[in-house]
């Protein structure tokens, strides 16, 4: 099975 | 685009940050304001609101730990006694 991937990866938070 | 200029009027800056490049949120994204700190004080900051340039510099291409450090460090510093951000409501693929 051949998996495409059409997104990005979700970013991580950073409290500033 | 507007440009805020938050003083620093708290010890804390008091925003969560999201996004950065080679993520979904390719320039960061303000997902949290901290009631108390420098960004809340100020009162032009929202949520939503994505992050294109801090003190002049463009975050466009930084990764989110490049784009958080350089956000920490104009908070940090004591060159100025506030931070200019330029934001914009919208998701913009600049």
């Amino acid at each position: 099975v051949r998996e495409k991937r059409l997104t990005l990866p979700p970013s991580e938070i950073t409290m500033l | 685009a507007t440009l805020v200029r938050v003083a620093k009027t708290a010890s804390t800056l008091g925003i969560a940050i999201e996004g950065g490049a080679n993520t979904r949120q390719p320039l960061p994204r303000i997902v949290t304001i901290q009631r108390g700190g420098s960004a809340h004080n100020c009162g032009q900051l929202k949520v939503g609101q994505i992050i294109l340039e801090v003190n002049g510099v463009s975050l466009r291409g930084r990764e989110h730990r490049d784009a958080a450090r350089l956000i920490a460090e104009a908070f940090k510093t004591k060159d100025r006694d506030y931070v200019d951000f330029l934001v914009t409501e919208f998701n913009v693929a600049l």
